[in-house]
């Protein structure tokens, strides 16, 4: 399954 | 954390700070758009629904809570403050914003990175605060005085996004698998809407005459 990059920035 | 995400975040802290200055303290919101201050207000709340699904830091919850709390308290005292939105420019701040949502919404339907309810609202969220400060430089145009805090709160601002475009560089470089296509295109069109205000911001600075954009 693909996967998102996380998203840690505001 | 590098330094120039670090700096971004806290221009975008003050810029922040700086307006809700001029609303608590001068209560004033001339030649601020409430259009603009809407737009970011549901800016972020669709960026932040992730508050209740993904844990990143503390500092990044605080930071998040706080850009919800002062965006949504901001359209308050502009809409229902009974001094504050005395000094609403209504008739000038006139930018139907509610037109840009539309082709966003459809954008994000389109393009994101995964098609999921939090991933759509996420891209929307940037693409809307691309062109959310639409409505404020619109208003700024047709103001004739522009006052001090007014100016630097979009300095700010503007300072804030160029400050991201430099963290995303420096990220990249030095980040295995650090690629965010949909932040770093929305971040630098969003940045080059203030390109025309910086100019007329440092030149008023440097002959150090009032702020007044061409109309």
């Amino acid at each position: 399954c693909f996967q998102v990059p996380q998203k840690d920035e505001l | 954390m590098n330094i120039f995400r670090l700096a971004g975040d806290m221009t975008h802290l003050f810029s922040v700070l700086v307006l809700l200055l001029k609303i608590h303290t001068i209560k004033s919101c001339a030649g601020i758009s409430l259009k603009t201050q809407e737009l970011y207000a549901i800016v972020f709340t669709t960026r932040y629904l992730d508050l209740f699904t993904t844990y990143i830091s503390l500092y990044n919850t605080i930071m998040k809570l706080i850009f919800l709390g002062s965006s949504i308290s901001i359209v308050w005292y502009m809409r229902h403050h009974k001094v504050v939105r005395r000094s609403y420019d209504k008739d000038q701040d006139t930018f139907r914003h509610y037109l840009l949502m539309l082709p966003c919404l459809l954008l994000a339907l389109l393009i994101n990175e995964k098609f999921t309810f939090l991933e759509v609202m996420w891209a929307f969220s940037l693409y809307l605060e691309a062109v959310a400060i639409l409505p404020q430089l619109v208003l700024l145009q047709r103001t004739r005085n522009i006052d001090n805090l007014t100016g630097q709160y979009v300095l700010l601002l503007g300072a804030y996004r160029a400050l991201y475009v430099l963290n995303w560089i420096y990220r990249y470089f030095t980040e295995e698998n650090y690629v965010h296509w949909i932040t770093w295109v929305s971040g630098i069109v969003q940045t080059l809407l203030y390109a025309d205000f910086f100019y007329y911001y440092f030149q008023s600075w440097k002959n150090n005459v009032k702020l007044q954009l061409p109309a």
